[in-house]
């Protein structure tokens, strides 16, 4: 009960500086023109992709979504053996992308990617 | 972000964290067969889809919550082949040709339209049009509007395209080997007004032909099909077993 333990540590919740380095999602906007791909992307003009970056909490709270497993690898880092490393920091959940394009053909193709915006990181 | 180096934003490319990005890299046409995209893409069908866009996906790409597709893919597909068909009196009509090109196991047909304009104007005349499918027999249906409405006809001409299903015709297409995912079109104009016996207008084909009926192809990309095309491109076995290797692009 991750969550618990951080209400036992008062000092847990103040931010430290490596707290400001914990495991995040930062925004990436990038146009599709900059990736090369404005010759058969028509819309949108712009993409966020999104990324997770960041250190892993020694204890990993609830809100990353880690797995049992997650922590105890985190707890063999810490107590047993260092050279097991910490888990890392992925995205947890993502969302789809529409785009419209040109295909060779000349066709014009409006397609749904999945997973193609990371909405939340997780570690793990 | 903006006014990073090119280099820097391939490496993006190269996140593993985004598989998808690369998926999409895979799909990027090297070569364009014939023309600029700016003739691929104009006038009418691009229109339409830009509006289909809109309707479905917000100005982020990102799909609304509340679109009713019911696919996960929209091909618009445009005549490769056009004949003019002999006529006489008012009437005008030229056979159109279509490459369906589903990709069976990639792409599952989910619904078929034909989008058309009902009606075309030309410098002397206003023609109602319909679309006829391969092998529907008889003539037409045409119910040209009545005379009063003409003029809201004329002004409201942006909204005369009608979008037809014709699903149960293009499934047994669907289907079949690629040589037969062929559709073949009738599209039928009649001249408005008394039959005078004249000469088709001078201008009729060109006016046709820039708004030519295209068919719009509801998809679902069947992610196992994918999945599994990709799988066998980028898995290799060699005497000590499998290994990955990236794909040239």
């Amino acid at each position: 009960q991750a969550g618990n333990l951080i209400l036992d540590l008062p000092s847990y919740s103040q931010k430290t500086s490596a707290e400001k380095d914990e495991c995040a999602l930062h925004s990436f906007r990038v146009s599709f023109n900059q990736l090369g791909w404005d010759h058969w992307i028509i819309a949108p003009h712009r993409y966020n992709p999104k990324y997770c970056k960041g250190t892993c909490p020694r204890i990993l709270r609830y809100g990353y979504n880690s797995p049992n497993h997650a922590i105890v690898q985190n707890f063999i880092n810490q107590l047993v053996d260092q050279s097991v490393p910490r888990p890392s920091c992925v995205p947890y959940k993502y969302s789809p992308i529409s785009v419209l394009m040109i295909e060779p053909s000349g066709s014009i193709l409006y397609k749904e990617y999945e997973d193609m915006i990371a909405e939340s990181c997780t570690c793990r | 972000e903006e006014g990073k180096e090119p280099a820097a934003l391939s490496a993006l490319a190269r996140v593993p964290s985004l598989p998808l990005i690369q998926m999409l890299l895979e799909q990027v046409p090297s070569v364009w067969p014939c023309c600029h995209r700016k003739q691929l893409a104009s006038g009418q069908p691009l229109r339409y889809m830009l509006n289909l866009y809109q309707n479905v996906a917000d100005r982020a790409g990102r799909p609304r919550q509340n679109r009713k597709l019911g696919a996960n893919a929209v091909r618009l597909v445009r005549p490769f082949a056009k004949t003019r068909q002999p006529g006489a009196g008012p009437w005008y009509m030229q056979t159109l040709d279509y490459h369906l090109n589903i990709q069976p196991g990639m792409e599952h047909l989910v619904r078929a339209t034909v989008v058309y304009s009902k009606t075309l104007l030309l410098a002397h005349a206003q023609l109602f049009c319909v679309v006829q499918l391969a092998g529907e027999a008889g003539v037409p249906k045409l119910s040209p509007p009545r005379r009063g409405k003409r003029n809201a006809l004329v002004s409201s001409r942006m909204d005369s395209w009608e979008e037809r299903d014709i699903t149960s015709h293009s499934l047994p297409w669907a289907w079949d080997s690629k040589k037969s995912q062929l559709l073949r079109l009738s599209h039928v104009c009649i001249r408005l007004g008394p039959d005078d016996g004249s000469e088709p207008e001078v201008g009729w084909e060109k006016t046709a032909s820039l708004n030519d009926p295209f068919l719009l192809l509801y998809l679902n990309d069947t992610r196992k099909g994918l999945r599994a095309k990709m799988g066998k491109a980028s898995l290799k076995e060699t005497p000590d077993g499998p290994v990955l290797s990236r794909k040239a692009r």
